[in-house]
């Protein structure tokens, strides 16, 4: 309805292992007034060396669509479950690649 | 604080 709020957002990286090297993927989790029982928005946010590899999981914008966002129910999901399970999709399928000079 | 940070990183892919 075009009404404004102002939001928690949890900004960091989390650790994903991919082809036996660990990576610093760079999240943003925005949680909602009607934290736990409405699901948080998340964003991949890359660096201007990285690019957004839009796939299964992540959308052009970055923004991340989960089954666990979106089957999101009080108390069995949080904020710990579902970075676990960014975790393990991202491993599987990183969401950023790094442009590489060459 | 010094609150510990880590730079993020991400795999390399090779732009042709």
């Amino acid at each position: 309805d075009g009404s404004q709020k102002d939001l928690v957002n949890l900004d960091g990286t989390i650790p994903v292992n991919y082809r036996g090297n660990i990576y610093n993927i760079p999240i943003g989790i925005f949680i909602l007034d009607t934290h736990p029982y409405n699901p948080p928005i998340c964003y991949v946010k890359p660096t201007n060396t990285m690019q957004i590899k839009q796939g299964t999981n992540v959308d052009a914008n970055g923004k991340v669509d989960l089954p666990y966002l979106r089957d999101w129910r009080y108390p069995q999901s949080d904020l710990l479950g579902l970075i676990q399970i960014l975790v393990i999709v991202f491993s599987e399928e990183p969401p950023v690649f790094s442009r590489s000079a060459s | 604080t010094n609150v510990p940070t880590t730079t993020p990183s991400a795999p390399v892919v090779t732009t042709e």
